[in-house]
């Protein structure tokens, strides 16, 4: 119907500007519920494509993807592997709550390299992070940057750090200098030798501008590092500053939309299902479970 | 009587305990009855390797046989099924038969690079069939 077309040119949400690259014909096909389109389903759009005859031409002949950042992706198979079995299937744990994980490497970032060793090491960034992707159906539960090491650069193994954030606010598009509209700042230990990630959690930061969907967050981040033992030389060859690649956001959320898994709407179905759907009875075994059953 | 007994015994063999399992099994179950069967793709097959980081191997499953004329609970399908079988033998066989569907998925886990190089780790209803049911 005319009404549905109408919904779908609407372009309320990035997800549909995805839609504009489907072959027309396919376009009928993709009236779905908003949420759905909301959904920002990475799926759906080469589902469909596939299709549709040609569709296999045009996945292929479609712009190359971004290639993710090597580090990053490392950390997101590593993430996958604790989430799900070898097979795909959603691992079921308390701690697990999320079902959709994001990882962001900043769109651009510029360094300041400054020494001061009797302040210790600083380490200081400027990284803005664009989260088109991020639909509105995804609610935050957890968000955090996190470092790695250059492990091909020795430093000393057990280190402490005050981090210093601050969001800069871009108000009127004529603002010259970003008011800078709130910041945080924290200490943190860790030993180097046991980790290639430090995780800085940032979700109390984060979260009043991922609850209005900001596209982009504009960030300053500054550590500063002290080498935890006194014994060391403190005048380190390579400085923490040389070590810590700049980080990536991770986002961990809870996706409300139809298509994505909810762990407690399984168990709710399972219980309100009435239909008892077939076992897959082998002659002798089954018949008698099923009699059971059907008692 | 007894000499054309034993000949007749002669001409057909006692059958074994296996083939009388396999004699009776054609009257208890159809020969294909709807059932799961298994099916297993990879990414690389449909060229989305490059996208979909994980799973490697991905078994959607699906449903296929014939569903018997009294299905009753024994798919956990409703009275309806033998309702619409009923119609279609009895009354209008345009009506369709029931057909063999999936009745449960579970979820599938999926890591994939999106557009922007960003990275996600999704989990999707509904994309493995677990059980099948006669609707």
């Amino acid at each position: 119907p005319p009404a549905r077309a109408q919904l779908i040119s609407d372009k309320s949400s990035g997800f549909l500007a995805a839609q504009e690259e489907l072959p027309s014909e396919l376009k009928p096909l993709l009236w779905l519920p908003q949420g759905v389109l909301r959904g920002g389903y990475a799926l759906l759009p080469p589902l469909l494509k596939v299709l549709s005859e040609q569709g296999q031409q045009q996945w292929h002949s479609q712009g190359p993807r971004l290639q993710p950042d090597s580090r990053a992706l490392r950390y997101m198979k590593r993430l996958y592997k604790m989430s799900a079995t070898k097979e795909g299937i959603p691992k079921a744990s308390k701690s697990h709550l999320y079902n959709t994980v994001r990882l962001f490497t900043p769109c651009w970032e510029c360094k300041h390299p400054h020494r001061d060793l009797s302040k210790g090491d600083l380490h200081s960034v400027d990284l803005l992070f664009n989260l088109d992707r991020v639909t509105a159906l995804e609610h935050l539960l957890k968000s955090v940057l996190l470092y790695s090491f250059d492990t091909s650069i020795p430093i000393s193994s057990s280190i402490t750090c005050m981090c210093h954030l601050s969001v800069q606010e871009h108000g009127s598009p004529g603002q010259v200098c970003p008011s800078i509209s709130h910041s945080i700042a924290f200490s943190l230990h860790f030993e180097v030798r046991r980790r290639k990630w430090v995780e800085l959690d940032v979700t109390s930061f984060l979260q009043p501008l991922i609850a209005t969907h900001r596209r982009n967050i504009h960030m300053a981040v500054n550590v500063t590092c002290l080498v935890a033992d006194p014994q060391e030389d403190t005048r380190l060859e390579h400085p923490i500053s040389v070590a810590l690649v700049p980080p990536s956001l991770l986002l961990y959320l809870n996706d409300t939309s139809e298509q994505a898994y909810h762990r407690w709407n399984s168990l709710r179905h399972r219980r309100k299902s009435p239909a008892w759907p077939r076992q897959r009875s082998s002659p002798t075994g089954g018949k008698g479970q099923e009699t059971s059953q059907r008692a | 009587s007894r000499r054309r007994r034993e000949d007749k015994l002669k001409a057909s063999p006692a059958t074994s305990p296996s083939n009388l399992s396999q004699y009776f099994k054609q009257f208890l179950f159809p020969q294909n009855e709807c059932e799961l069967h298994n099916f297993r793709l990879s990414f690389s097959q449909l060229k989305w390797d490059k996208w979909i980081i994980a799973p490697n191997r991905y078994s959607p499953q699906y449903c296929k046989g014939d569903c018997p004329r009294v299905v009753g609970h024994r798919y956990g399908s409703p009275v309806h099924t033998m309702v619409q079988n009923i119609i279609y033998e009895k009354l209008d066989p345009s009506v369709p038969k029931p057909s063999c569907v999936p009745a449960e998925y579970s979820p599938l886990s999926v890591l994939t690079i999106e557009p922007d190089g960003s990275i996600v780790y999704k989990e999707y209803e509904d994309m493995i069939a677990t059980r099948c049911t006669c609707r």
